[in-house]
């Protein structure tokens, strides 16, 4: 990293590491530091905690985004229904139950859908958190076709008159196509059966996961048109700012960010908040 | 990959005979940043990179090869020995039963890799017993039983008590069956988390696997280097085991986790079915990681 004008070298750096230690990765950052560079250039002479306050902006001007501005819970039609997919082992199944106790405390009404025939106890575990909800959970026989319970979950969902169904699905790699062919089937299924179906497509995100997260964002979208990211276990150590980047270059808002392994651990994103965490 | 963009970057500095200061550190920028692309942790990138120049500095370069081939097989051989070393075997030599114990952070793979390890073992002949030690994940008894009965394997789930007992008892009951090898599937937590780290802690204490092995999602971030550090100060690892390599994850996280805690990686995943646990290859994963 090279010192430029006022900007000095090893101050550079310093953001340089900060920013790279917090997963925003090569590309993204060196994009960030040019855009300082550009200001300090214009401004002249630039004190260290402009310097902080002029990165913060540009990310903030990055990550923001009127869709989350919108009611917080838009529910367009009933059922609203949400499509939630993701990597092994994200956390979409805990996502799940936490974004439930969101609905249920707003007094709406649930039903939740287990979508992954494949994992061992998938039914089991999201039975648990529907009895914890007490909500209703429509479940599988381990190697059906995931479009057709995801087909009766909705039909049941419109015959109760739910207001929100939530589908989750088996993890999968986003590079098994054959994989990634079954959840657009799901998604078909879906639309034929309700309009605008389904209505939000959360891809969940692994806060510790790198630049990985990019490919998946990507081909996830691709495949299914995502309407928000979930960005889970930020509770931990890492930062989560290749979302950053995710944002930078397919324009996919964060939705909600997951801050542990409880029912009341999910919150809506929150951009300043969260870039305030990347600098702390 | 890497070699192609170097190749075009060094394009104009013909080595006379020698690798300069100015060719190898042109050329080390963008190993660096393929490093760190690859999800290697930036303070490890700095120190590899720094000590790969040392090496090439002066280093010869015959007529017929380009510099960037000498210095992309610099950094090749450097990963391969910083990440190779030990063979990736179990240490099953203890007599009586081998404890093998499988911590790491929330959803890296523990409970499957048991399952993995289990059949392993299994089909080398070895009496096989797997622990359910996560007392917290929904249906985590259930979902560790499932893969027992898939692969014919004995299951210990003791509803209503705590890990470090669990463990305990399971140890006792191979003992009294002969059975060749345990493993303690435990829960997922932060290697930030004080009590859950005190239970890890506990378990080691009271049963003393004869394995402790970290299993870690091949796509981890910078991170790898903090819950690595942490896992390994508390619990002294045996060895690493590396999941989802079967994705497209460059695997940065490989060397970090080596150049932190010194254990070898033993396996990785290669899948989700029981049948996918490989070997792990130094050579092909240093390969990936430059890209
Ligand atoms: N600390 C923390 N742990 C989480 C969070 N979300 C999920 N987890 C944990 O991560 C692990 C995996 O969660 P799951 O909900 O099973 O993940 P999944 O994406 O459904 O996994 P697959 O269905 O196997 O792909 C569990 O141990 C969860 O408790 C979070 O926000 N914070
Ligand atoms: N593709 C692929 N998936 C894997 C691999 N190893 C594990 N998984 C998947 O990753 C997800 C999480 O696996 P688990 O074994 O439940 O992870 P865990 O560490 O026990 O999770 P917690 O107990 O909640 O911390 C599941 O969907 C597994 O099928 C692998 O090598 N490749
Ligand atoms: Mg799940
Ligand atoms: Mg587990």
């Amino acid at each position: 990293v090279r010192g430029h004008g006022c900007l000095d070298a090893e101050l550079l750096e310093q953001m340089e590491e900060i920013l790279i230690r917090g997963d925003v990765g090569v590309e993204t950052t060196a994009k960030l530091l040019e855009g300082l560079k550009e200001k300090s250039r214009a401004a002249g002479q630039l004190k260290p905690g402009q310097i902080l306050a002029i990165l913060r902006q540009q990310i903030e001007e990055i990550l923001g985004d009127e869709r989350s501005k919108e009611s917080s819970l838009p529910l367009s039609s009933t059922p609203h229904v949400i499509l939630v997919a993701g990597v092994n082992g994200t956390g979409k199944t805990t996502s799940i139950a936490k974004l439930a106790k969101i609905y249920l405390d707003r007094g709406r009404t649930v039903l939740l859908a287990s979508c992954d025939t494949f994992r061992a106890a998938a039914n089991e575990q999201l039975e648990i958190w529907a009895r914890r909800l007490g909500v209703g959970m429509v479940k599988n026989q381990p190697g059906a076709d995931p479009a057709a319970v995801a087909f009766d979950a909705l039909r049941a969902a419109q015959a109760r008159g739910i207001d929100v169904l939530i589908i989750d699905t088996a993890g999968r790699l986003h590079t098994k196509s054959t994989l990634m062919e079954e959840l657009k089937k799901i998604k078909r299924v879906i639309g034929k059966q309700i309009q605008n179906g389904p209505h939000e497509t959360l891809l969940v995100l692994d806060a510790t996961v790198g630049q990985n997260a990019i490919s998946q964002a990507r081909l996830f979208h691709e495949a299914l048109g995502l309407s928000g990211i979930l960005l889970a276990k930020l509770d931990g150590t890492a930062k989560g700012g290749i979302v950053i980047a995710i944002k930078d270059r397919l324009n996919i808002p964060v939705s909600y960010i997951g801050i542990g392994e409880n029912l009341d651990d999910l919150e809506r994103f929150d951009v300043g908040k969260f870039v305030g965490a990347l600098f702390s | 990959e890497l070699t192609r963009r170097l190749n075009s970057a060094l394009r104009d500095l013909r080595g006379r005979g020698k690798l300069s200061e100015k060719i190898v550190d042109e050329a080390l920028r963008d190993v660096r940043r393929a490093m760190l692309e690859a999800d290697v942790n930036y303070q490890v990138a700095k120190d590899f990179i720094r000590r790969v120049r040392e090496k090439a500095i002066g280093q010869e370069v015959l007529k017929s090869v380009r510099p960037a081939q000498v210095v992309v097989k610099i950094v090749h051989d450097e990963l391969v020995q910083l990440l190779g070393g030990e063979a990736s075997t179990l240490d099953l030599s203890s007599s009586g039963s081998t404890v093998i114990m499988l911590v790491g952070l929330q959803g890296s793979g523990k409970t499957t890799v048991a399952g993995k390890l289990a059949l392993h073992l299994r089909s080398r002949g070895k009496k096989t017993l797997l622990v359910a030690a996560d007392v917290y994940r929904p249906a985590a008894g259930d979902q560790l039983s499932l893969l027992g009965e898939q692969i014919q394997v004995p299951v210990y789930v003791a509803s209503g008590k705590k890990p470090v007992e669990i463990c305990a008892k399971a140890k006792e009951r191979a003992r009294r069956e002969g059975i060749d090898a345990v493993l303690l599937d435990t829960a997922g937590r932060w290697h930030i988390d004080k009590e859950m780290m005190q239970e890890l802690v506990d378990i080691r204490r009271k049963v003393a696997p004869d394995e402790i092995l970290l299993v870690a999602d091949a796509m981890t971030g910078q991170e790898a280097v903090n819950l690595a550090k942490e896992f390994d100060a508390l619990l002294d690892l045996s060895g690493v085991v590396l999941t989802k390599m079967d994705g497209d994850a460059r695997g940065g996280a490989a060397l970090s986790l080596r150049a932190v805690t010194g254990k070898p990686i033993k396996y990785v995943g290669m899948g989700e079915k029981l049948d996918a646990l490989e070997p792990f290859y130094p050579d092909r994963m240093a390969s990936r990681i430059l890209g």
